[in-house]
């Protein structure tokens, strides 16, 4: 391994994060998922902690952009150079550039995380099979509104399960429009367009316009890349057009022919002759993950590897079951040191026979004279009645929008029957029925009349889960209820959890730590909290927040 | 029948990569990941700081060390790879 000249290193520990903008190729919630994974490598081993910033400077800037991109090192269009990062220090040091002209993914082919339809934001499963036909991409047949779909298992005839493929007739991101969706057609500049265009930017970037004037409006966005989008050439986004013709002759695949760099490359239009429209075809891509935490690696202090099998090593290859390497881990601890204290809990459902006391727990009630921003996590938080409770042994807190924080009031008043410990609440909406959680126990309340204890095994749980460390209320009288690495759905109405469940929350809700202790539905958005912190997760299962609950919801 | 079709390399629009030789393509490689003005300031002449910049090239990516541009070091040029110079000056 070989650091820096001069060992440059981060002076903290506690290094800050922020993404600057996404590429079109990957979902947002993916690409946030692959840099905190690829954060996780070098914090694995060192004392490192990685932050995300959503605003002002951080200590490593990420962004995508294309040749030119505002630094002196320019990238070279697809393939050849991936991405470049600057050695820790001030300004541009540090950051982090990855060569939009790529195709980023997980590294064996286009990812398709799919939105809405019925399979919870799944990835798309290719080849599917719909009404007899086999689709090995996205595909708008069987439905009338020319919105791309897939199945996100094999048959879609026997488990119809879907989901919608990203396109610009669902979503946009960046820009300024709240991700809403491409309006065609739009005016631009006097001009109407019918598709996504490039026109009026210097940086490539396909846009449209989400009203239907952008001249008047002036609210835009950036179109999401469909998974059969072409790269590069002068149709980027656009799909290949079979069959194309080229010098005279017909192709119905892509071809290498009029290149001496054996590149894979179609038309946009039916013929390159006289359109002269194309593009490099999709490949596998690059895993982002790996570039990512190559390039990480850079911004911490390490340069270029000697040692082939190392991720510092200069060049490229798609490894599945990626693990550090003893000469990148020792290149780290060389400049940080080993990671010390006690290594995190393993994910998973809990084993351990110890079962959290409950009712037999002695209080540790926190001084009432103190203010609630003196305690650093809670026990539990959930919305009641459009008030934050914030509850923490024994006592809890009530937040409103405008208000300071009220309290604390003891537990045993407002719910007598519960343990001065609990685990989570939630409101059931229809029926404003309480639900309290504490270790392996739950009660509903009623106004003043409660039920419980009960065991949470009576609701379906396996005997294995000894808490219940979330709740988030969702639609028709259901309630997700988490714990370690899963989480199940509860039918509040018959108290039993639906078939299917559990579900690993990672491949649900991605880009949230494995251990929060804490989740919680509140003004439509679920916030997953660890330590201090929380991570909030918008309707469309993107995180789109990390902050410090004691500062952004209790405005200490 | 079954003649070879005579391929004709076209100029695409919007190319980012220009044609170039391999010569060309092998300086400039040198060049940006700083093997060629290492050792061209130490004061050797072109043709022989390129020998050795090969070298170490080829010393450092695991390939046999000719110094000369051959088709593996070629192939390895064109490979995938980070921007970062592997020798800085």
């Amino acid at each position: 391994y070989q650091s820096f000249d001069g060992d440059l290193k981060w002076d903290h520990n506690d290094v800050t994060y922020r993404i600057l903008n996404y590429s079109p190729d990957m979902a947002p919630s993916l690409t946030d998922d692959a840099f905190a994974r690829a954060f996780k490598v070098w914090s694995d081993v060192t004392p490192l902690t990685f932050t995300r910033l959503f605003d002002g400077t951080a200590d490593i800037m990420i962004s995508f952009g294309k040749a030119n991109h505002g630094d002196p090192y320019p990238f070279d269009g697809k393939d050849g150079l991936l991405a470049h990062a600057y050695p820790p220090g001030e300004g541009i040091q540090g950051d982090a550039h990855f060569d939009d002209d790529e195709i980023w993914t997980l590294g064996q082919g286009t990812v398709v995380k799919t939105l809405y339809g019925n399979a919870e934001g799944a990835l798309c499963h290719f080849p599917f099979t719909f009404l007899g036909k086999s689709y090995s991409s996205c595909t708008t047949d069987g439905r009338s509104d020319n919105l791309p779909w897939c199945s996100t298992t094999a048959d879609f005839g026997t488990d119809k399960k879907f989901g919608f493929c990203p396109s610009e007739l669902l979503y946009t991101f960046g820009g300024n429009s709240d991700d809403k969706p491409c309006v065609f057609p739009f005016v631009f500049l006097g001009e109407t367009y019918d598709s996504c265009t490039t026109e009026g930017r210097s940086d490539g970037y396909r846009w449209c316009s989400t009203t239907d004037n952008f001249d008047n409006d002036m609210k835009f966005g950036f179109c999401p890349s469909r998974e059969t989008a072409v790269v590069g050439g002068n149709s980027e986004g656009e799909s290949c057009r079979f069959p194309f013709q080229f010098q005279g002759n017909s192709y119905d695949s892509c071809t290498s022919e009029g290149r001496n760099d054996g590149r894979l490359w179609c038309a946009t239009t039916d013929n390159f002759d006289t359109d002269t429209k194309w593009g490099f075809c999709p490949d596998q891509g690059y895993s982002l993950f790996l570039v990512a935490a190559h390039e990480f690696g850079h911004a911490l202090g390490l340069d270029h590897s000697k040692v082939r099998d190392a991720l510092m090593f200069p060049m490229y290859r798609f490894i599945e079951n990626f693990s550090l390497n003893e000469d990148d881990v020792e290149g780290i601890q060389y400049l940080y040191g080993p990671k010390t204290g006690p290594h995190p809990s393993p994910p998973g459902p809990i084993t351990t026979t110890t079962t959290r006391p409950t009712t037999t727990t002695t209080p540790t009630p926190v001084d009432p004279d103190n203010d609630v921003c003196q305690v650093t996590t809670f026990d539990a938080i959930t919305e009641i009645g459009n008030v934050l409770h914030f509850f923490k042994d024994g006592y809890y807190w009530k937040k409103t929008n405008s208000d300071k924080a009220k309290g604390p009031f003891a537990i045993s008043e407002g719910w007598p029957a519960l343990p001065a410990k609990i685990d989570s609440a939630f409101e059931d909406p229809e029926t404003k029925k309480m639900y309290f959680f504490a270790g392996t126990q739950f009660w509903v309340y009623t106004g003043k009349k409660v039920l419980g204890p009960r065991s949470i095994e009576k609701l379906g749980l396996p005997s294995s889960v000894q808490t219940v460390e979330g709740s988030v209320q969702r639609k028709g009288s259901k309630v997700l209820l988490f714990n370690g690495e899963n989480y199940w759905r509860l039918d509040v109405t018959t108290l039993k959890m639906d078939r299917g469940y559990p579900r690993t929350t990672d491949t649900v809700f991605g880009g949230v730590p494995s251990d929060v202790h804490d989740v919680f539905l509140y003004k439509g958005h679920i916030y997953f909290c660890r330590d201090r912190f929380y991570w909030r997760m918008n309707s469309r299962r993107q995180v789109n927040r990390v902050g410090y609950i004691k500062y952004d919801l209790l405005k200490c | 029948f079954s003649l070879p079709i005579k391929s004709v390399f076209v100029t695409f629009p919007g190319d980012v990569i220009k044609n170039m030789t391999d010569v060309e393509m092998a300086d400039k490689y040198l060049k940006r990941f700083g093997y060629l003005e290492t050792l061209q300031r130490s004061g050797f002449q072109s043709l022989v700081s390129t020998s050795k910049a090969l070298k170490t090239l080829q010393k450092r990516m695991g390939l046999e060390e000719t110094g000369l541009l051959d088709k593996t070091t070629l192939d390895t040029m064109k490979r995938p790879r980070c921007g970062v110079p592997d020798i800085r000056s």
